[in-house]
């Protein structure tokens, strides 16, 4: 499992 | 995007859109605190200073623009067009005790010790407690108009639905973000309450009454 590295959600 | 962030998106404009129409249509903002939809304003600004650096979709884009359009209105329609019906003597939550500790946080925990990723902890830590001085308004003012229990049932809805979407990407895509579940358990906990109310009571006609 990864953290986001960009942050896709709102 | 799930089905969960998709209804949680919806429900988070649903509130934005109950909210603006609310204060428009009773040329009002009584009940409103303008401090939250200052906090809110806040929020987004430092979420989304990417909307020009990253595109991710469509979508992605067209909402980002929508909360920083709606939160500015909302922040202008309270303080500027409708100041006279703003109430100051309620809505007296001392917002720095929210934005220090949440800024200092944000220093400590985040992903990666960037000016964009330090900006984006500090939304996340601020939105998770960005409702406190509404919830602190209702509760000194005793009661809430239905139309405004309806923006937060709304509006608490979103973030639930999005810990929904969070077990669905954990699961499904093994994706997880720590610090933005950590604040997002940490707000729909702060709306408890105010569910609870609303479900027994706004759900049944009757008005909104805090237990004095």
């Amino acid at each position: 499992a990864t953290a986001t590295a960009q942050h896709d959600e709102l | 995007m799930n089905i969960f962030r998709f209804a949680g998106d919806l429900s988070h404009v649903f509130a934005i859109i109950i909210l603006l129409l609310k204060i428009w249509k009773t040329r009002s903002c009584a009940g409103i605190s303008g401090k939250s939809q200052i906090l809110f304003a806040v929020v987004y600004l430092t979420r989304y200073l990417d909307l020009f650096t990253t595109y991710v979709s469509l979508y992605n884009s067209v909402m980002k623009v929508l909360f920083l359009a709606t939160s500015g209105a909302t922040v202008y329609l309270m303080y500027v067009k409708f100041k006279a019906t703003y109430d100051h003597n309620h809505d007296s939550f001392r917002i720095e005790f929210l934005l220090i500790p949440c800024a200092l946080l944000s220093l400590v925990i985040n992903h990666d010790f960037t000016v964009m990723e330090v900006l984006w902890t500090f939304s996340i830590y601020l939105e998770s407690v960005a409702i406190l001085p509404q919830l602190f308004l209702v509760s000194k003012t005793g009661e809430a108009e239905s139309i405004t229990s309806h923006y937060l049932f709304a509006l608490g809805s979103y973030r639930a639905l999005y810990l929904l979407n969070w077990v669905y990407r954990y699961m499904v895509e093994s994706h997880y973000d720590l610090i933005a579940i950590f604040a997002g358990v940490v707000q729909t906990i702060l709306y408890c309450d105010f569910f609870y109310l609303y479900i027994t009571k706004v759900l049944k006609g009757k008005k909104l009454q805090l237990p004095a």
